[in-house]
């Protein structure tokens, strides 16, 4: 996948950071100070349906000029996480013991085209 | 564009930067609430409650002024009341329960002592069991044991015989002398609290087949 940058609007992933003091959660949440949550956004035009991220091989780009030269049903493919990572947080629970957990699928690493 | 809104994460870049910022942070919140299974975010640690908070104070002066006094000073203790005894030596007298006294066999017996911080290098004590003298009303030493006392800690001495030999008396009470170099003040550690007074572990068979053991 490819990080979003300069003047791309194709599929790309958006470094995001959430930072636990800005939302008022530093009280309950001990560690870590915030996550780097980021998302997804860009164009998944026709041909670009189907592959993890721009970062295609030649045989890739070739089958895509296939794929838009096909016409077919124009519908765009959606700009989705393609590689997730867990978070882990140490936290206070409602009763004030200390909890460890990691919650599966909170950090985007990477986006692709559906 | 409509078109795009039927990507769920196709809609948040559409929108302005700052409403996108707040969207983005709602759905921080919300996703890590719904993993933990969370209502609502907890209120966070509850300070502890004041008395609490002034009992434990009021714990560690009180340990505080202890720590001041001279090493070594002694406090009267409930196990082991000291009897007059010569600058050297300490005399501890533990008494065993009629209900331990009416059982027939000793399992086991073990003496445990504390030892307060030693002067430098090992100090030499003389532990010596007594039992009264059927003669008269002086004691006879039993057993005589002497310890090296390298380092502050918990040492512990087998008394099993000293302790069978107490049941044919009428009040079974076990004396120990403990015989310490001049200058090192009393062996046993200057703590208010009990539990590092010396005492007496002791496993018994009672006639009935359950087991009694008492410390």
């Amino acid at each position: 996948g490819i990080d979003c940058g300069g003047d791309s609007r194709m599929c790309c992933r958006q470094e995001f950071f959430v930072d636990f003091k800005e939302i008022g959660w530093e009280d309950w949440i001990i560690q870590p100070d915030g996550y780097h949550m980021n998302y997804c956004a860009g164009l998944c035009p026709l041909h670009m349906a189907g592959v993890p991220g721009l970062a295609a091989s030649f045989h890739t780009a070739v089958l895509n000029r296939i794929k838009a030269a096909s016409a077919a049903a124009a519908v765009d493919s959606c700009c989705v996480p393609t590689q997730r990572r867990p978070l882990s947080l140490l936290y206070y629970d409602r009763d004030s013991n200390i909890v460890k957990t990691d919650i599966p699928d909170m950090i985007v690493d990477s986006c692709g085209c559906t | 564009a409509a078109k795009d809104a039927w990507c769920p994460a196709c809609g948040v870049a559409a929108l302005a930067p700052g409403p996108q910022r707040d969207a983005l942070l709602a759905l921080a919140k919300q996703s890590i609430l719904a993993k933990l299974r969370l209502p609502a975010r907890p209120s966070g640690p509850q300070p502890p409650a004041r008395g609490a908070l002034l009992t434990a104070l009021r714990r560690m002066r009180a340990q505080r002024s202890d720590a001041a006094a001279p090493p070594g000073m002694l406090r009267d203790g409930r196990v082991a009341s000291r009897r007059s005894s010569t600058p050297r030596s300490v005399h501890l007298h533990f008494r065993f329960s009629q209900e331990v006294a009416g059982s027939t066999e000793i399992l086991q017996a073990t003496l445990y002592l504390f030892w307060a911080a030693p002067g430098p290098g090992a100090q030499p004590v003389t532990v010596r069991l007594l039992q009264p003298d059927p003669a008269g009303p002086n004691m006879t030493v039993a057993s005589e044991t002497r310890l090296e006392v390298q380092r502050p800690g918990w040492t512990t001495l087998d008394v099993r015989a000293a302790v069978r030999s107490l049941f044919g008396q009428d009040i079974p009470r076990l004396t120990v002398e403990l015989e310490v170099p001049e200058d090192w003040g009393s062996p046993l550690l200057s703590d208010h609290s009990d539990s590092h007074w010396p005492f007496v572990v002791t496993q018994a068979r009672a006639r009935t087949p359950h087991r009694v053991h008492r410390r």
